[in-house]
């Protein structure tokens, strides 16, 4: 699974998410992906978040407005991310991955997997990391 | 100030896949960014962004998505618009090279959110998307990945197993959250 969210300059908030599925799933499931609220979500009044991972567990918890709730109540883009994705973990027993813009373009991300590979650019800057705790940057 | 994130997938992502991934998400960002750096709205960046990585066999979506059970590709894509809450999906559609722009049609020219399996197919030669074979949508490697699959049935859920709580015998555990 893919995904990107992102703020231009005039305000907006997008989100997009993309998956080729899981290797010999069955015909005609579908997970977390397409569906809003668990797969992404976006507002312009809160902010947007992209999802992945195990997509039973994730649309279970509306894993993406989820995370927009909490932000609407006043969680930062990280905190939110983490408390969420903690709750899946124990409400759900799911593990995942999400990345996260508020309104004010701040930046969350997290992952419950053993990897996520992700990066974001901001003010010329790109930042990126695969493994948990990784954080490199450069100019772009 | 603009900004774009993105991700390439939460799993057990292997050594031999890890570099890639970096590249491929460094690469999409940037695309993105330049997007928005040249005025473009954010649904536009994340179109790009996500079509970059469907277009990079690294990443199961698009070109590098995988097999189902009956050796055929299904995909899935959504795009949101946080303007006006617009948004448009297809799920289980076959043979489209960017579902990403396939789903943006459907958010763009009808009055639904999701269309699914046929229909999905049938709104895609409506609007001319682009569309190619399966042997060119699914690598060697997710083939090999398939036929191991079939053979031991592994399930959906160790694939994307918890790092803290699962242990494998060819990956090293990682404690606690990222």
């Amino acid at each position: 699974t893919v995904g990107a969210v992102a703020l231009d300059t005039q305000g907006n908030i997008a989100f997009g998410t993309s998956t080729g599925g899981i290797t010999a799933k069955r015909p005609g499931r579908i997970g977390d992906s397409p569906i809003i609220g668990a797969g992404g979500y976006a507002d312009n009044n809160i902010g947007g978040v992209s999802t992945t991972g195990h997509g039973e567990s994730i649309a279970k918890v509306c894993l993406a407005k989820h995370i927009t709730h909490l932000m609407e109540g006043g969680m930062t883009p990280q905190t939110a991310s983490e408390t969420a994705l903690t709750f899946m973990a124990k409400r759900v027993q799911g593990s995942g991955g999400v990345v996260v813009l508020n309104d004010n373009g701040n930046i969350g991300r997290h992952f419950t997997t053993e990897r996520m590979a992700w990066a974001w650019v901001k003010d010329n800057v790109l930042h990126h990391g695969l493994n948990p705790g990784e954080d490199f940057s450069e100019n772009v | 100030t603009p900004v774009i994130i993105v991700h390439g997938g939460a799993w057990a992502i292997p050594d031999s896949l890890a570099e890639g991934s970096v590249q491929g998400v460094r690469l999409a960002s940037t695309v993105g960014y330049k997007v928005l750096g040249a005025g473009g709205s954010a649904v536009d960046a994340v179109e790009e962004a996500v079509r970059s990585m469907e277009d990079n066999p690294v990443f199961d979506a698009g070109v590098g998505s995988v097999l189902n059970a009956d050796g055929e590709v299904e995909m899935d894509a959504v795009i949101m618009d946080g303007r006006d809450l617009k948004s448009g999906a297809v799920g289980c559609v076959q043979n489209i090279k960017n579902p990403i722009s396939l789903a943006r049609a459907v958010m763009e020219k009808t009055d639904h959110t999701l269309i699914v399996g046929k229909g999905a197919n049938k709104f895609a030669e409506e609007v001319n998307a682009v569309t190619l074979p399966t042997n060119q949508l699914v690598t060697e490697t997710a083939r090999r990945e398939w036929e191991e699959l079939m053979k031991f049935r592994t399930t959906v859920t160790k694939l994307f197993s918890p790092r803290d709580t699962v242990q494998k015998e060819s990956v090293p555990v990682a404690p606690g959250h990222d």
